[in-house]
């Protein structure tokens, strides 16, 4: 474990605190896309089949066990929640998330680092992470004013990969046998997919004005 | 040889 992973992990943790916070607290999931929150679930659930198989640390397990648990409270909060459906936009989170279920499924099963089961749903869940933001990012755009708790949600989430990279960066200095290639360019990908929300997000900080993502 | 962590990320 290093600095840069644990930061990262930290990030990754306060981005779904922001998001539990939010639809706690304003019992509202307005400008959340159902979508992504699905997409995440999936992620988790794919990769971390090795969940009672490997024991890697009580960090790792705990962290596995939060991340699957938070992304499937969402995913039944804004499906069931009375008050929080209601506020879902559902005519506006319309992006084909199905299409990148598949398109991730098919390059996992041409990229992997070995063809197995569980290693090839590890590569899913990669690449599918990479992509999992675009309904979210889609939906920001489409409705133009973006509260608060939310951009600082999708912000901590992109934030969160971008310290990973560092810490592949890290990994490989310390041992050059460590290649993550599939991880780390996947990572690349999708911190890349962040880049105007950042420079959006950087604009509304250094202006102290609200957050407007063009339309 | 132990077999190397699969993933020890998260």
């Amino acid at each position: 474990m290093n600095i840069f992973r644990f930061l990262g992990d930290m990030t990754h943790l306060i981005s779904i605190l922001i998001l539990l916070l939010k639809i706690y607290a304003t019992k509202s999931c307005s400008g959340i896309s159902l979508k992504t929150q699905e997409l995440y679930a999936l992620v988790f659930l794919t990769r971390y089949l090795d969940l009672f198989t490997d024991f890697i640390s009580v960090y790792n397990t705990v962290m596995k066990l939060v991340f699957i648990a938070s992304s499937l409270a969402i995913v039944w909060c804004m499906r069931n929640h009375p008050l929080v459906r209601r506020s879902y936009d559902k005519q506006l989170d319309t992006f084909r998330h199905y299409f990148l279920l598949l398109a991730s499924f098919l390059l996992a099963l041409l990229l992997h680092e070995k063809f197995a089961f569980q290693e090839v749903l590890w590569a899913f869940s990669i690449y599918l992470e990479a992509v999992a933001i675009l309904p979210q990012l889609v939906l920001l755009q489409r409705s133009g004013n973006v509260d608060n708790l939310t951009g600082q949600y999708v912000f901590f989430l992109g934030a969160y990969r971008a310290l990973y990279i560092f810490n592949w960066i890290y990994r490989y200095f310390i041992d050059p046998h460590f290649t993550r290639w599939i991880a780390c360019v996947s990572g690349l990908v999708q911190t890349a997919l962040y880049a105007d929300f950042f420079y959006y997000y950087f604009i509304s900080w250094k202006n102290n004005a609200k957050l407007q993502l063009p339309a | 040889k132990q077999q190397p962590r699969s993933h020890d990320e998260l």
